[in-house]
């Protein structure tokens, strides 16, 4: 069963067109996951990172003054949440 | 659950609990809910598909389809929501039953079963369909995997991107049953795929920015839609062409079916919290699918009133 440790997913917002297009840039690299897509200026891009890829990004993101809030600190200890409520329910309906 | 009374619907489900609950769904309701196969996945799963119908012979229908990325687990579970409020509100909401009393009502809840699976198996955060080991990179973006444009931009060649269009159109067994249903049937008005998450709304093209002949329409549609989601918990969406509201996409579902002359094509994004992406908190389904429904029934009704 794959597992994410460590994996962030990072939002981030483009405040301009040159944001926007660095963003773009960031979709050839296949070990990043976006799970919503670049759009427009001002809409949220949130970005799945495993954590290998954690410090290069983000010193890319802050080197181009592009600004993100982290959204998701850890995937596999919300994962294991998610889990643990289904098997719960599971139990209550048994 | 012994019924679908006791199904809960605030909780997320496999694949095994879906299929009781669709067969539960169909045994309690056998005059209004039949079950349909119309294919079967790449790893044999079928791929069912629940028929509301009042009767008559190919009668001008609606579908839904909800989960054609498996990892959006809200889509299925609102799927199931909606299933359930369907017969609910049959004889009830005057509006649902007219719908019914002149229309059926087609809804396939886990549109890539292959996937679905795999999410609870093995990967939480698998996307795509499923296909024989050979590469790391084991499946196609079914939404990518439409004849609209297919192979054009917004789609990825490379079997490992998470929007591989596969080596042809239809080339997913879990499309290619959806196009052969959609040809067969060939009185289909309506056709609403839903996605989650990022709260929009759209309408044909992804795959060219010309605009459909029916953009007016479709737009103020949308709106109105999203207007009436929005009174329950007012939830903020966007909407518009695929291509000027979130990206240039070719091979997309309803693009396809657009050009098979079902004017009211739309897909939906549901709810965003800005918290948690794919792995919505259970608590969300039930509000998400709430509001979903306003918006679907607004869709539904203007079908019915707009015949074509």
């Amino acid at each position: 069963k794959e597992t994410f440790e460590g994996h962030q997913v990072l939002r981030i917002v483009p405040k301009d067109e040159v944001q926007l297009a660095l963003i773009k840039d960031l979709e050839d690299m296949s070990e990043l996951d976006f799970w919503t897509d670049v759009t427009d200026v001002a809409y949220p891009v949130d970005i799945r990172v495993p954590f290998d890829s954690l410090m290069v990004l983000k010193a890319h993101l802050m080197s181009q003054d592009i600004d993100y809030t982290i959204m998701i600190d850890d995937l596999q200890v919300m994962l294991d949440e998610e889990q643990q409520e289904m098997e719960s329910a599971a139990r209550l309906g048994q | 659950p012994r019924s679908t009374d006791t199904f809960d619907f605030s909780r997320y489900h496999n694949l095994n609990e879906i299929s009781s609950f669709q067969d539960m769904l169909v045994a309690e309701n056998p005059s209004l809910v039949s079950k349909l196969v119309i294919g079967q996945s790449y790893q044999g799963r079928p791929l069912n598909v629940l028929k509301f119908s009042t009767g008559g012979t190919n009668r001008p229908a609606i579908w839904i389809d909800t989960g054609i990325h498996s990892r959006e687990w809200v889509t299925q579970a609102s799927g199931t929501w909606f299933a359930k409020k369907i017969v609910t509100d049959f004889g009830k909401d005057p509006a649902l039953t007219t719908i019914l009393n002149k229309m059926d009502i087609f809804l396939e809840i886990v549109t890539n079963p292959d996937g679905f699976y795999y999410t609870h198996s093995n990967n939480r955060m698998w996307r795509k369909t499923r296909k024989p080991s050979g590469s790391g990179c084991y499946g196609v973006d079914p939404n990518r995997n439409w004849d609209a444009g297919f192979g054009g931009p917004g789609a990825s060649s490379n079997p490992c991107s998470e929007t591989y269009r596969g080596p042809r159109a239809h080339s997913e067994s879990e499309v290619k049953s959806i196009v052969d249903f959609v040809r067969s049937h060939g009185n289909i008005k309506a056709f609403i795929s839903i996605h989650a998450y990022s709260q929009m709304l759209m309408y044909p093209y992804g795959y060219t920015r010309t605009a459909v002949k029916d953009q007016a329409e479709l737009h103020a549609l949308a709106q109105r839609a999203i207007s009436d989601l929005s009174t329950l918990y007012g939830t903020r969406y966007r909407y518009g062409s695929i291509i000027n509201t979130i990206y240039q996409a070719s091979g997309g579902t309803i693009d396809w079916t657009y050009n098979q002359g079902i004017k009211y094509s739309y897909t939906f994004e549901l709810r965003d919290t800005g918290r948690y992406g794919f792995i919505l908190p259970s608590n969300q389904i039930i509000p998400t699918a709430k509001e979903t429904w306003l918006a679907l029934m607004t869709i539904m009704n203007h079908t019915l009133n707009n015949p074509y």
